[in-house]
């Protein structure tokens, strides 16, 4: 089993709409998976028609109490795929977690009876914006990080304070393995400059580590959230699918091992 | 003077691109304004082609010591618009905040001594995207919130959640007289349907509130911040300059009593 977060600092990169797809599409191919909604807007809940209030659950309760992430855990509709989903509380939990002692563990605590006795393959953490107590806490408790960027100017620029970010995690002991596995371009357009000029900037600082698939900024990719469907749901032969699929082909190829 | 939070915990919306644009075509209009980046990833300061860690100042000390505001104010090359840069060490604030008794209004007593001796006609705050300290702090220091929002779902699913959080705010006495008083579309598509449904939905709810003039998806709004200019300075005959000076012209009318 692997815990993946999904981060960013820099707001509106595409976090969510690549948790949710990868996610849908890692489980139409058979993969066991989990995903972990982090955000108090819990936008992945939503984007699978569902809402962590109507469900009373979500990873609230498990960051500040020995509550069980286990217990949290909801069925969707689709085969092979489980949420945690997100709630509003979650915004109250960075301020209770910040005066605790183990501040920064505490997730990693919560996920770690899943890690010993889940039958999952993947779990999918998606953070909120920020460079705050629940984003660290992702850090602290994935094995790997995935790291979405828009292809526009400040997500460039963000890319530096995140890797900085994971450097930090890293040696602090909190997570010594913790790497930054994987950069996903998202919301390429093809029509501006702009766009080949940052897939270009970022190819070259981190070579291999950028995955191939690249994601087109597509209007049905915008529209599907409303719907609460993943984009193979809403439009199954389009770009926007064909390029989840294929990301989720090149993410299981990236951890065969695993 | 008015203190304008623009903040929307929703990421990636175009708060920085409506507070360096607004801020820029207020100077241009002679209003005397002085922006402030609260967001550690410091997008507004390098919008304008500076950086935090060579001028060696930003709200960080303010917040979490006696170090004045005032102390932390740098000319920008704008007649009429100064800044307080942001950067990466306001994310350790959050903790820092966190962990004092008032948690929620270090920043209005910071922002006092300026209220009450600065010749300044708005101060406008750059907020970060989440729903921690420093945007709550923005919340409980601001005369008024002005929410940019994006033509899409997930935004406008958030838009009730920072709307109860202002009255959280209100009702908590921190800041009894806060109000949203502005909403801004941004990105607007006129080749999408979501972005008219968006606009409508947002209309109907929230009638007056929402600013007439809305600023279309651009290019060239995309590419400024790479050449750290604003829009009037990048491209001042364009729709994206056009869109921020007709908004800076709404804005001054919503304020002529101020
Ligand atoms: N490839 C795409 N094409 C078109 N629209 C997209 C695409 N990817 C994401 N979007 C839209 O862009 C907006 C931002 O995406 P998303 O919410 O997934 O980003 P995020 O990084 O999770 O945001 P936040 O920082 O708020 O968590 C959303 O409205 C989403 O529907
Ligand atoms: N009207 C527009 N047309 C085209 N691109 C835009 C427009 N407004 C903003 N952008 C671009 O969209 C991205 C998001 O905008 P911006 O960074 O201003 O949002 P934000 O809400 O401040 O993000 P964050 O939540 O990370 O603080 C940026 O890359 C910006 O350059
Ligand atoms: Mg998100
Ligand atoms: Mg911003």
């Amino acid at each position: 089993m692997k815990i993946i977060a999904i981060a960013n600092q820099k707001g509106g990169v595409g976090k969510t709409t690549t948790a949710v797809n990868l996610a849908a599409c890692l489980a139409s191919k058979r993969k066991r998976v989990l995903l972990i909604d982090l955000d108090p807007q819990a936008n992945a809940t939503s984007a699978l028609g569902m809402s962590g209030e109507e469900e009373g659950k979500s990873m609230y309760q498990p960051l500040i109490s020995e509550a069980t992430a286990a217990d949290q855990i909801v069925a969707t509709r689709f085969d092979n795929l489980w949420i945690i989903p997100g709630d509003i509380n979650l915004a109250g939990a960075e301020i209770e977690v910040a005066r605790q002692e183990e501040h920064l563990t505490r997730l990693r605590t919560a996920l770690e009876p899943l890690r010993q006795g889940a039958p999952l393959d993947f779990v999918l953490l998606d953070c909120p914006p920020s460079l705050g107590i629940l984003m660290t806490n992702a850090l602290a408790a994935a094995d790997e990080i995935l790291v979405p960027i828009q292809c526009e100017y400040f997500a460039l620029e963000g890319l530096s304070k995140i890797d900085h970010v994971i450097h930090q995690i890293a040696d602090s002991g909190a997570n010594p393995g913790l790497r930054l596995a994987g950069i996903i371009m998202t919301m390429f357009d093809v029509r501006t400059n702009l766009s080949s000029q940052v897939v270009e900037e970022v190819r070259k600082h981190f070579g291999d580590t950028v995955y191939k698939t690249m994601v087109p900024r597509t209007v049905r990719l915008g529209e599907a959230p409303s719907f609460g469907k993943p984009i193979i749901e809403y439009e199954p032969v389009g770009a926007g699918a064909i390029a989840y699929n294929a990301l989720a082909k090149e993410f299981i190829a990236r951890h065969r091992e695993g």
